[in-house]
Protein backbone atom coordinates (compact mmCIF):
# COMPACT_ATOMS: atom_id res chain seq x y z
CA UNK A 1 0.00 0.00 0.00
CA UNK A 2 1.50 3.19 -0.87
CA UNK A 3 0.04 4.93 1.96
CA UNK A 4 2.89 3.23 4.42
CA UNK A 5 5.46 4.88 2.26
CA UNK A 6 4.10 8.64 2.58
CA UNK A 7 4.74 8.51 6.24
CA UNK A 8 4.76 12.53 6.59
CA UNK A 9 2.44 13.54 9.20
CA UNK A 10 1.00 15.54 6.62
CA UNK A 11 0.21 12.56 4.42
CA UNK A 12 0.05 9.62 6.34
CA UNK A 13 -4.18 9.40 5.88
CA UNK A 14 -4.38 10.43 2.63
CA UNK A 15 -5.77 7.22 0.75
CA UNK A 16 -5.30 8.17 -3.11
CA UNK A 17 -2.68 10.98 -4.18
CA UNK A 18 -3.76 11.39 -8.02
CA UNK A 19 -1.37 14.16 -10.12
CA UNK A 20 -3.40 15.47 -13.08
CA UNK A 21 -0.49 17.00 -15.18
CA UNK A 22 0.59 18.35 -18.83
CA UNK A 23 3.99 19.32 -20.19
CA UNK A 24 2.32 21.34 -21.75
CA UNK A 25 0.42 24.96 -20.17
CA UNK A 26 -2.69 26.45 -21.02
CA UNK A 27 -4.54 23.02 -21.81
CA UNK A 28 -6.84 22.64 -19.00
CA UNK A 29 -4.93 21.06 -16.29
CA UNK A 30 -6.40 23.70 -13.28
CA UNK A 31 -9.60 23.68 -14.63
CA UNK A 32 -9.88 19.56 -14.99
CA UNK A 33 -8.34 19.28 -11.46
CA UNK A 34 -11.08 21.48 -10.26
CA UNK A 35 -13.64 19.22 -11.92
CA UNK A 36 -12.08 16.39 -10.54
CA UNK A 37 -12.11 17.42 -6.69
CA UNK A 38 -15.49 18.66 -7.21
CA UNK A 39 -16.94 15.45 -8.77
CA UNK A 40 -15.63 13.58 -6.08
CA UNK A 41 -16.63 15.60 -3.44
CA UNK A 42 -20.54 15.70 -4.94
CA UNK A 43 -20.42 11.65 -5.02
CA UNK A 44 -19.54 11.76 -1.37
CA UNK A 45 -15.54 11.23 -1.00
CA UNK A 46 -13.08 13.52 1.31
CA UNK A 47 -11.14 15.58 -0.86
CA UNK A 48 -7.83 17.80 -0.89
CA UNK A 49 -6.81 20.09 -4.20
CA UNK A 50 -3.49 21.04 -4.00
CA UNK A 51 -2.26 23.46 -6.97
CA UNK A 52 1.71 23.49 -6.80
CA UNK A 53 1.92 25.82 -9.37
CA UNK A 54 4.29 28.83 -7.71
CA UNK A 55 4.72 30.62 -10.69
CA UNK A 56 1.13 30.72 -11.44
CA UNK A 57 -1.21 29.77 -8.97
CA UNK A 58 -4.74 29.42 -10.10
CA UNK A 59 -6.76 28.00 -7.08
CA UNK A 60 -7.95 31.21 -5.47
CA UNK A 61 -9.43 31.90 -9.21
CA UNK A 62 -10.84 28.58 -9.59
CA UNK A 63 -12.93 28.83 -7.08
CA UNK A 64 -13.78 32.73 -7.03
CA UNK A 65 -11.99 32.42 -3.44
CA UNK A 66 -9.59 35.25 -2.68
CA UNK A 67 -9.21 36.01 0.92
CA UNK A 68 -8.38 32.31 2.23
CA UNK A 69 -6.63 32.44 5.43
CA UNK A 70 -4.37 29.95 5.87
CA UNK A 71 -3.74 28.93 9.83
CA UNK A 72 -0.70 26.53 11.20
CA UNK A 73 -0.56 24.55 13.65
CA UNK A 74 2.43 22.91 15.05
CA UNK A 75 3.97 24.03 12.19
CA UNK A 76 1.71 22.60 9.89
CA UNK A 77 -0.49 24.85 7.22
CA UNK A 78 -4.17 24.00 7.71
CA UNK A 79 -5.74 23.95 4.18
CA UNK A 80 -8.93 26.33 3.49
CA UNK A 81 -12.38 24.56 3.18
CA UNK A 82 -14.77 25.39 0.37
CA UNK A 83 -17.85 23.82 -0.17
CA UNK A 84 -16.05 20.59 1.79
CA UNK A 85 -12.90 20.54 -0.45
CA UNK A 86 -10.03 21.39 1.18
CA UNK A 87 -7.77 23.18 -1.00
CA UNK A 88 -4.00 24.18 -0.62
CA UNK A 89 -2.03 27.04 -3.00
CA UNK A 90 0.72 29.05 -3.08
CA UNK A 91 -1.75 31.70 -4.32
CA UNK A 92 -3.02 31.62 -0.77
CA UNK A 93 0.54 32.22 0.73
CA UNK A 94 1.65 35.17 -1.91
CA UNK A 95 -0.86 37.16 -3.09
CA UNK A 96 -0.74 38.91 -6.20
CA UNK A 97 3.07 39.10 -5.60
CA UNK A 98 5.42 37.12 -8.86
CA UNK A 99 7.55 34.36 -7.51
CA UNK A 100 10.67 35.56 -8.92
CA UNK A 101 12.82 33.00 -7.78
CA UNK A 102 15.38 30.29 -9.22
CA UNK A 103 15.27 26.37 -8.41
CA UNK A 104 16.81 25.56 -5.29
CA UNK A 105 14.38 27.85 -3.89
CA UNK A 106 11.53 26.80 -5.94
CA UNK A 107 12.54 23.11 -4.54
CA UNK A 108 12.35 24.26 -1.15
CA UNK A 109 9.00 25.73 -1.48
CA UNK A 110 7.38 22.80 -2.90
CA UNK A 111 8.79 20.51 -0.93
CA UNK A 112 7.78 22.86 2.12
CA UNK A 113 3.78 22.68 0.05
CA UNK A 114 3.68 19.02 0.32
CA UNK A 115 5.23 17.96 3.20
CA UNK A 116 4.17 20.75 5.91
CA UNK A 117 0.07 20.52 4.52
CA UNK A 118 -1.88 18.93 7.25
CA UNK A 119 -4.38 17.21 5.29
CA UNK A 120 -5.73 14.96 7.78
CA UNK A 121 -8.26 12.21 6.56
CA UNK A 122 -8.45 12.22 3.18
CA UNK A 123 -9.91 9.42 0.25
CA UNK A 124 -8.41 11.83 -2.50
CA UNK A 125 -5.91 14.32 -2.94
CA UNK A 126 -5.47 16.12 -6.64
CA UNK A 127 -2.16 17.46 -7.31
CA UNK A 128 -2.80 19.80 -9.83
CA UNK A 129 1.24 20.60 -11.77
CA UNK A 130 2.43 23.37 -13.29
CA UNK A 131 3.73 22.24 -17.22
CA UNK A 132 7.59 21.54 -17.81
CA UNK A 133 9.48 18.55 -16.51
CA UNK A 134 11.80 20.72 -13.79
CA UNK A 135 12.55 21.18 -10.54
CA UNK A 136 8.46 21.18 -9.71
CA UNK A 137 8.05 18.10 -10.94
CA UNK A 138 10.83 16.48 -10.40
CA UNK A 139 10.58 17.49 -6.73
CA UNK A 140 7.15 16.48 -6.26
CA UNK A 141 8.06 13.11 -7.83
CA UNK A 142 10.92 12.50 -5.73
CA UNK A 143 9.33 13.81 -2.05
CA UNK A 144 6.42 12.02 -2.31
CA UNK A 145 4.57 8.66 -3.20
CA UNK A 146 1.93 9.58 -6.34
CA UNK A 147 -0.81 6.97 -7.20
CA UNK A 148 -0.71 7.80 -10.71
CA UNK A 149 -1.36 11.00 -12.62
CA UNK A 150 -3.85 12.04 -15.42
CA UNK A 151 -2.85 13.56 -18.45
CA UNK A 152 -4.33 16.21 -20.10
CA UNK A 153 -3.88 17.53 -23.57
CA UNK A 154 -6.03 19.25 -26.81
CA UNK A 155 -5.30 17.66 -30.02
CA UNK A 156 -3.33 20.44 -31.03
CA UNK A 157 0.15 19.32 -32.59
CA UNK A 158 1.66 21.63 -30.22
CA UNK A 159 0.16 20.83 -27.22
CA UNK A 160 1.18 16.56 -28.14
CA UNK A 161 4.57 17.45 -29.06
CA UNK A 162 5.13 18.86 -25.17
CA UNK A 163 2.68 16.31 -23.86
CA UNK A 164 4.99 13.09 -24.96
CA UNK A 165 7.58 14.31 -22.92
CA UNK A 166 5.86 14.56 -19.96
CA UNK A 167 4.37 11.22 -20.38
CA UNK A 168 8.52 9.47 -20.57
CA UNK A 169 9.04 12.18 -17.63
CA UNK A 170 6.80 9.87 -15.20
CA UNK A 171 7.82 6.74 -17.07
CA UNK A 172 11.50 7.50 -16.30
CA UNK A 173 10.29 8.53 -12.21
CA UNK A 174 7.96 5.34 -12.37
CA UNK A 175 4.58 6.82 -11.73
CA UNK A 176 1.63 5.32 -13.99
CA UNK A 177 -0.34 7.10 -15.94
CA UNK A 178 -4.19 6.72 -15.26
CA UNK A 179 -5.36 7.68 -18.30
CA UNK A 180 -5.81 10.72 -20.67
CA UNK A 181 -8.27 13.41 -20.86
CA UNK A 182 -8.75 15.37 -24.29
CA UNK A 183 -9.98 18.95 -23.31
CA UNK A 184 -11.01 21.42 -25.38
CA UNK A 185 -11.60 18.24 -28.24
CA UNK A 186 -14.63 20.37 -30.15
CA UNK A 187 -16.96 23.59 -29.92
CA UNK A 188 -20.35 23.17 -30.83
CA UNK A 189 -21.88 26.80 -31.88
CA UNK A 190 -24.93 26.91 -29.76
CA UNK A 191 -26.74 29.06 -32.68
CA UNK A 192 -26.39 26.65 -35.25
CA UNK A 193 -25.46 23.33 -33.89
CA UNK A 194 -22.11 23.12 -35.95
CA UNK A 195 -19.40 20.95 -34.66
CA UNK A 196 -15.92 23.07 -35.00
CA UNK A 197 -11.98 21.04 -34.54
CA UNK A 198 -10.49 24.33 -33.63
CA UNK A 199 -7.51 22.49 -32.44
CA UNK A 200 -7.89 19.14 -34.77
CA UNK A 201 -9.30 15.88 -35.02
CA UNK A 202 -8.79 13.12 -32.75
CA UNK A 203 -5.62 11.12 -34.37
CA UNK A 204 -5.76 8.73 -31.44
CA UNK A 205 -1.85 9.64 -30.68
CA UNK A 206 -1.16 8.72 -26.78
CA UNK A 207 -3.33 5.31 -27.06
CA UNK A 208 -1.38 4.58 -29.97
CA UNK A 209 2.07 5.50 -29.10
CA UNK A 210 1.82 4.69 -25.33
CA UNK A 211 -1.72 2.63 -25.06
CA UNK A 212 -3.07 5.01 -22.54
CA UNK A 213 -6.58 4.60 -22.15
CA UNK A 214 -8.56 8.48 -23.34
CA UNK A 215 -10.55 8.95 -19.94
CA UNK A 216 -12.60 11.64 -21.79
CA UNK A 217 -13.16 14.03 -24.21
CA UNK A 218 -14.33 17.80 -23.00
CA UNK A 219 -15.43 20.10 -25.53
CA UNK A 220 -14.99 23.62 -25.26
CA UNK A 221 -17.73 25.04 -23.16
CA UNK A 222 -18.06 28.61 -21.71
CA UNK A 223 -19.83 26.92 -18.90
CA UNK A 224 -16.34 25.23 -17.86
CA UNK A 225 -14.62 28.91 -17.64
CA UNK A 226 -16.61 30.05 -14.79
CA UNK A 227 -15.71 29.53 -11.18
CA UNK A 228 -16.55 26.25 -9.43
CA UNK A 229 -17.71 27.70 -6.58
CA UNK A 230 -21.28 26.74 -7.70
CA UNK A 231 -20.44 23.53 -8.97
CA UNK A 232 -23.17 21.60 -10.48
CA UNK A 233 -22.13 18.05 -11.84
CA UNK A 234 -22.91 16.73 -15.08
CA UNK A 235 -23.24 13.33 -16.91
CA UNK A 236 -19.57 14.13 -19.13
CA UNK A 237 -17.86 14.80 -15.48
CA UNK A 238 -19.53 12.23 -13.48
CA UNK A 239 -18.44 9.48 -16.01
CA UNK A 240 -14.50 10.85 -15.45
CA UNK A 241 -14.69 10.53 -12.07
CA UNK A 242 -15.87 7.24 -12.26
CA UNK A 243 -13.43 6.23 -14.40
CA UNK A 244 -11.03 7.26 -11.57
CA UNK A 245 -12.47 5.62 -8.41
CA UNK A 246 -10.15 3.43 -6.76
CA UNK B 1 21.95 52.46 -28.44
CA UNK B 2 21.29 48.96 -27.09
CA UNK B 3 23.20 47.52 -29.52
CA UNK B 4 26.49 48.10 -27.52
CA UNK B 5 25.94 46.39 -24.62
CA UNK B 6 25.43 43.33 -26.56
CA UNK B 7 28.95 42.95 -27.52
CA UNK B 8 28.93 38.66 -27.27
CA UNK B 9 29.61 37.55 -30.77
CA UNK B 10 26.32 35.86 -31.09
CA UNK B 11 24.01 39.34 -31.20
CA UNK B 12 26.76 42.25 -31.70
CA UNK B 13 24.86 42.39 -35.20
CA UNK B 14 21.23 42.00 -33.76
CA UNK B 15 19.48 45.83 -34.46
CA UNK B 16 16.25 44.82 -32.23
CA UNK B 17 15.65 41.89 -30.12
CA UNK B 18 12.35 41.52 -28.78
CA UNK B 19 10.53 39.14 -26.48
CA UNK B 20 7.33 37.42 -26.80
CA UNK B 21 6.46 36.62 -23.61
CA UNK B 22 3.43 35.70 -21.02
CA UNK B 23 3.36 34.15 -17.60
CA UNK B 24 0.44 31.83 -18.42
CA UNK B 25 0.90 28.71 -20.72
CA UNK B 26 -1.04 28.19 -23.85
CA UNK B 27 -2.23 31.60 -24.80
CA UNK B 28 -0.49 31.67 -27.85
CA UNK B 29 3.27 33.19 -27.09
CA UNK B 30 4.85 30.41 -30.32
CA UNK B 31 1.99 30.73 -32.42
CA UNK B 32 2.22 35.09 -32.17
CA UNK B 33 6.26 34.99 -32.26
CA UNK B 34 6.01 32.96 -35.34
CA UNK B 35 3.35 35.12 -36.41
CA UNK B 36 5.58 38.34 -36.37
CA UNK B 37 8.65 36.93 -37.35
CA UNK B 38 6.72 35.82 -40.65
CA UNK B 39 5.27 39.17 -40.89
CA UNK B 40 8.61 41.01 -40.35
CA UNK B 41 10.22 38.60 -42.93
CA UNK B 42 7.24 39.18 -45.71
CA UNK B 43 7.96 43.18 -44.68
CA UNK B 44 11.65 42.57 -45.89
CA UNK B 45 13.19 42.50 -42.79
CA UNK B 46 16.35 40.45 -41.91
CA UNK B 47 14.41 38.42 -39.03
CA UNK B 48 15.42 35.51 -36.47
CA UNK B 49 13.15 33.72 -34.27
CA UNK B 50 15.08 31.86 -30.82
CA UNK B 51 12.83 29.26 -28.95
CA UNK B 52 14.43 29.18 -25.24
CA UNK B 53 11.41 26.79 -24.29
CA UNK B 54 13.95 24.19 -23.03
CA UNK B 55 10.70 21.92 -21.60
CA UNK B 56 8.69 22.38 -24.47
CA UNK B 57 10.12 23.44 -27.73
CA UNK B 58 7.69 24.54 -30.38
CA UNK B 59 9.56 25.83 -32.79
CA UNK B 60 9.86 21.97 -35.04
CA UNK B 61 6.67 21.80 -35.39
CA UNK B 62 5.32 25.56 -35.95
CA UNK B 63 7.13 25.46 -39.16
CA UNK B 64 7.00 21.87 -39.99
CA UNK B 65 10.30 21.84 -40.03
CA UNK B 66 12.40 18.28 -38.11
CA UNK B 67 15.04 17.61 -39.29
CA UNK B 68 16.93 20.80 -39.48
CA UNK B 69 20.78 20.44 -38.82
CA UNK B 70 22.49 22.51 -36.86
CA UNK B 71 26.03 22.84 -37.58
CA UNK B 72 28.61 24.92 -35.30
CA UNK B 73 31.96 26.89 -36.33
CA UNK B 74 34.30 28.16 -34.38
CA UNK B 75 31.86 27.08 -31.54
CA UNK B 76 28.64 28.81 -32.39
CA UNK B 77 25.86 26.99 -33.71
CA UNK B 78 24.91 28.55 -36.74
CA UNK B 79 20.81 28.80 -36.86
CA UNK B 80 18.43 26.82 -39.27
CA UNK B 81 17.61 29.09 -42.08
CA UNK B 82 13.62 28.57 -43.74
CA UNK B 83 11.86 30.57 -45.77
CA UNK B 84 14.68 33.17 -44.67
CA UNK B 85 14.01 33.23 -41.83
CA UNK B 86 16.98 32.08 -39.11
CA UNK B 87 15.51 29.49 -36.58
CA UNK B 88 17.33 28.37 -33.64
CA UNK B 89 15.40 25.53 -30.74
CA UNK B 90 16.04 23.48 -28.21
CA UNK B 91 13.84 20.96 -30.08
CA UNK B 92 16.43 21.68 -32.77
CA UNK B 93 19.55 20.03 -30.43
CA UNK B 94 17.50 17.58 -28.50
CA UNK B 95 14.77 15.91 -31.02
CA UNK B 96 11.84 14.47 -28.98
CA UNK B 97 13.85 13.42 -25.62
CA UNK B 98 12.46 15.44 -22.56
CA UNK B 99 14.37 17.98 -20.77
CA UNK B 100 14.42 16.19 -17.16
CA UNK B 101 16.95 18.77 -15.46
CA UNK B 102 16.80 21.64 -12.47
CA UNK B 103 17.82 25.03 -12.33
CA UNK B 104 21.46 25.02 -12.29
CA UNK B 105 21.31 23.04 -15.27
CA UNK B 106 18.42 24.73 -17.10
CA UNK B 107 20.00 28.04 -16.89
CA UNK B 108 23.59 27.05 -18.65
CA UNK B 109 21.62 25.71 -21.15
CA UNK B 110 20.10 28.99 -21.90
CA UNK B 111 23.28 30.91 -21.54
CA UNK B 112 24.50 28.92 -24.09
CA UNK B 113 21.67 29.35 -26.94
CA UNK B 114 21.44 32.69 -26.07
CA UNK B 115 25.54 33.72 -26.32
CA UNK B 116 26.69 31.19 -28.46
CA UNK B 117 24.09 31.01 -31.43
CA UNK B 118 25.69 33.17 -34.35
CA UNK B 119 23.07 34.90 -35.86
CA UNK B 120 25.21 37.72 -38.17
CA UNK B 121 23.42 40.29 -39.46
CA UNK B 122 19.43 40.85 -38.13
CA UNK B 123 17.38 43.82 -38.06
CA UNK B 124 14.89 41.87 -35.76
CA UNK B 125 15.19 38.98 -33.33
CA UNK B 126 12.08 37.29 -31.28
CA UNK B 127 12.73 35.53 -28.31
CA UNK B 128 9.41 33.19 -27.81
CA UNK B 129 9.98 32.44 -24.10
CA UNK B 130 8.38 30.25 -21.97
CA UNK B 131 5.88 30.63 -18.76
CA UNK B 132 6.32 31.08 -15.64
CA UNK B 133 9.22 33.59 -13.43
CA UNK B 134 11.41 31.64 -12.89
CA UNK B 135 15.36 30.08 -14.27
CA UNK B 136 14.92 30.67 -18.15
CA UNK B 137 12.93 34.23 -17.82
CA UNK B 138 15.73 35.14 -14.61
CA UNK B 139 18.85 34.25 -16.95
CA UNK B 140 17.52 35.75 -19.94
CA UNK B 141 16.75 39.60 -18.85
CA UNK B 142 20.52 38.98 -16.82
CA UNK B 143 22.92 37.74 -19.68
CA UNK B 144 21.47 39.76 -23.09
CA UNK B 145 19.66 43.37 -23.08
CA UNK B 146 16.20 42.90 -24.66
CA UNK B 147 14.59 45.91 -26.02
CA UNK B 148 11.30 45.09 -24.95
CA UNK B 149 8.45 42.50 -24.51
CA UNK B 150 5.37 41.84 -26.13
CA UNK B 151 2.82 40.26 -23.55
CA UNK B 152 0.42 37.94 -25.22
CA UNK B 153 -2.97 36.93 -22.97
CA UNK B 154 -6.42 35.86 -23.48
CA UNK B 155 -9.17 37.31 -21.75
CA UNK B 156 -10.19 34.83 -18.95
CA UNK B 157 -9.21 35.50 -15.62
CA UNK B 158 -6.92 32.46 -15.42
CA UNK B 159 -4.50 33.86 -17.98
CA UNK B 160 -5.26 37.78 -16.50
CA UNK B 161 -3.73 36.45 -13.24
CA UNK B 162 -0.95 34.87 -14.36
CA UNK B 163 0.19 37.50 -17.14
CA UNK B 164 -0.25 39.87 -14.35
CA UNK B 165 3.41 38.21 -12.48
CA UNK B 166 5.02 38.45 -15.63
CA UNK B 167 4.66 42.32 -15.96
CA UNK B 168 5.64 42.53 -12.70
CA UNK B 169 8.72 40.92 -13.25
CA UNK B 170 9.35 42.96 -16.26
CA UNK B 171 9.27 45.61 -14.44
CA UNK B 172 11.53 44.43 -12.10
CA UNK B 173 14.08 43.93 -14.43
CA UNK B 174 13.71 47.15 -16.32
CA UNK B 175 12.43 45.86 -19.64
CA UNK B 176 9.96 48.23 -21.53
CA UNK B 177 6.42 46.40 -21.97
CA UNK B 178 5.66 47.17 -25.95
CA UNK B 179 2.01 46.32 -25.99
CA UNK B 180 -0.31 43.40 -25.01
CA UNK B 181 -1.76 41.22 -27.89
CA UNK B 182 -4.95 39.67 -26.93
CA UNK B 183 -4.95 36.09 -28.24
CA UNK B 184 -7.96 34.06 -29.03
CA UNK B 185 -10.03 37.13 -28.01
CA UNK B 186 -13.30 35.48 -29.70
CA UNK B 187 -14.44 32.95 -32.20
CA UNK B 188 -16.68 33.71 -35.40
CA UNK B 189 -18.53 30.33 -36.42
CA UNK B 190 -17.88 30.13 -39.84
CA UNK B 191 -21.47 28.40 -40.79
CA UNK B 192 -24.08 30.98 -39.00
CA UNK B 193 -21.68 34.55 -38.01
CA UNK B 194 -22.03 34.23 -33.97
CA UNK B 195 -19.66 35.76 -32.35
CA UNK B 196 -18.73 33.54 -29.38
CA UNK B 197 -16.59 34.85 -26.35
CA UNK B 198 -15.52 31.81 -25.03
CA UNK B 199 -12.80 33.31 -22.84
CA UNK B 200 -14.59 35.79 -21.48
CA UNK B 201 -15.54 39.81 -22.21
CA UNK B 202 -12.97 42.44 -23.54
CA UNK B 203 -12.26 44.13 -19.45
CA UNK B 204 -9.20 46.03 -20.46
CA UNK B 205 -7.25 45.11 -17.68
CA UNK B 206 -4.28 45.41 -18.83
CA UNK B 207 -4.27 49.03 -19.95
CA UNK B 208 -6.58 49.90 -16.66
CA UNK B 209 -4.06 48.62 -14.36
CA UNK B 210 -0.55 49.38 -16.09
CA UNK B 211 -1.62 51.60 -19.32
CA UNK B 212 -0.15 49.21 -21.46
CA UNK B 213 -1.47 49.20 -25.30
CA UNK B 214 -3.67 46.92 -26.83
CA UNK B 215 -1.35 45.86 -30.16
CA UNK B 216 -4.23 43.39 -31.59
CA UNK B 217 -6.92 41.62 -30.90
CA UNK B 218 -6.53 38.22 -32.55
CA UNK B 219 -9.69 36.31 -33.05
CA UNK B 220 -9.87 32.06 -32.51
CA UNK B 221 -8.96 31.04 -36.41
CA UNK B 222 -8.28 27.30 -37.24
CA UNK B 223 -6.24 28.62 -39.93
CA UNK B 224 -3.92 29.87 -37.16
CA UNK B 225 -3.49 26.29 -35.79
CA UNK B 226 -2.04 25.71 -39.35
CA UNK B 227 2.01 25.01 -39.65
CA UNK B 228 3.84 28.61 -40.81
CA UNK B 229 5.94 26.77 -43.55
CA UNK B 230 3.25 28.37 -46.43
CA UNK B 231 2.62 32.19 -44.32
CA UNK B 232 0.58 34.35 -46.19
CA UNK B 233 0.42 37.47 -44.65
CA UNK B 234 -2.86 39.01 -43.61
CA UNK B 235 -4.37 42.72 -42.79
CA UNK B 236 -4.56 41.65 -38.91
CA UNK B 237 -1.40 40.50 -38.84
CA UNK B 238 0.04 43.58 -40.87
CA UNK B 239 -1.46 45.81 -38.80
CA UNK B 240 0.16 43.80 -35.60
CA UNK B 241 3.68 43.93 -37.29
CA UNK B 242 3.36 47.76 -38.23
CA UNK B 243 2.91 48.53 -34.38
CA UNK B 244 6.03 46.85 -33.62
CA UNK B 245 8.62 48.22 -36.63
CA UNK B 246 11.53 50.20 -34.47
N1 LIG C 1 -13.28 22.68 -21.68
C1 LIG C 1 -13.02 23.99 -21.65
N2 LIG C 1 -13.83 24.84 -22.32
C2 LIG C 1 -13.55 26.16 -22.36
N3 LIG C 1 -12.48 26.74 -21.76
C3 LIG C 1 -11.67 25.94 -21.07
C4 LIG C 1 -11.87 24.54 -20.96
N4 LIG C 1 -10.88 24.02 -20.20
C5 LIG C 1 -10.09 25.06 -19.83
N5 LIG C 1 -10.55 26.21 -20.35
C6 LIG C 1 -9.94 27.54 -20.27
O1 LIG C 1 -8.65 27.42 -20.92
C7 LIG C 1 -7.67 28.17 -20.21
C8 LIG C 1 -6.58 27.23 -19.73
O2 LIG C 1 -7.07 26.36 -18.74
P1 LIG C 1 -6.25 26.06 -17.39
O3 LIG C 1 -7.09 25.16 -16.56
O4 LIG C 1 -5.74 27.30 -16.81
O5 LIG C 1 -5.03 25.24 -18.04
P2 LIG C 1 -3.63 24.85 -17.39
O6 LIG C 1 -3.85 24.58 -15.96
O7 LIG C 1 -3.22 23.66 -18.19
O8 LIG C 1 -2.72 26.04 -17.64
C9 LIG C 1 -8.40 28.87 -19.08
O9 LIG C 1 -8.71 30.17 -19.53
C10 LIG C 1 -9.66 28.03 -18.88
O10 LIG C 1 -10.73 28.80 -18.39
N1 LIG D 1 -5.58 32.66 -32.59
C1 LIG D 1 -5.58 31.33 -32.45
N2 LIG D 1 -6.60 30.62 -32.96
C2 LIG D 1 -6.66 29.28 -32.78
N3 LIG D 1 -5.75 28.56 -32.12
C3 LIG D 1 -4.69 29.21 -31.61
C4 LIG D 1 -4.54 30.62 -31.75
N4 LIG D 1 -3.37 30.97 -31.14
C5 LIG D 1 -2.83 29.84 -30.64
N5 LIG D 1 -3.61 28.78 -30.94
C6 LIG D 1 -3.44 27.38 -30.51
O1 LIG D 1 -3.47 27.41 -29.09
C7 LIG D 1 -2.50 26.52 -28.54
C8 LIG D 1 -1.51 27.29 -27.69
O2 LIG D 1 -0.72 28.14 -28.53
P1 LIG D 1 0.87 28.25 -28.31
O3 LIG D 1 1.37 29.18 -29.36
O4 LIG D 1 1.47 26.92 -28.19
O5 LIG D 1 0.87 28.99 -26.89
P2 LIG D 1 2.08 29.15 -25.85
O6 LIG D 1 3.32 29.37 -26.66
O7 LIG D 1 1.67 30.36 -25.07
O8 LIG D 1 2.10 27.90 -25.02
C9 LIG D 1 -1.85 25.82 -29.72
O9 LIG D 1 -2.52 24.61 -29.92
C10 LIG D 1 -2.10 26.78 -30.90
O10 LIG D 1 -2.19 26.09 -32.12
ZN1 LIG E 1 -23.03 28.73 -35.78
Amino acid sequence: DRRSSNTTESLKNVKNIIAVASAKGGVGKSTVSATLACEFAAKGYKVGLLDTDLFGPSLPTLFNHFDAKIYQKNNMFIPAEFNGIKLMSFGYLMGDSPAIMRGPMVSGYIQQILTATDWGELDYLFIDMPPGTGDIQLTISQTIKLDGAVIVTTRSSLSLVDVVKGILMFEKVEIPILGVVENMSHFICDSCNKEHHIFGEDRGDLSNRFGIETLAQIPIESTRTKPFNNYKSNELNSNLGDALIR
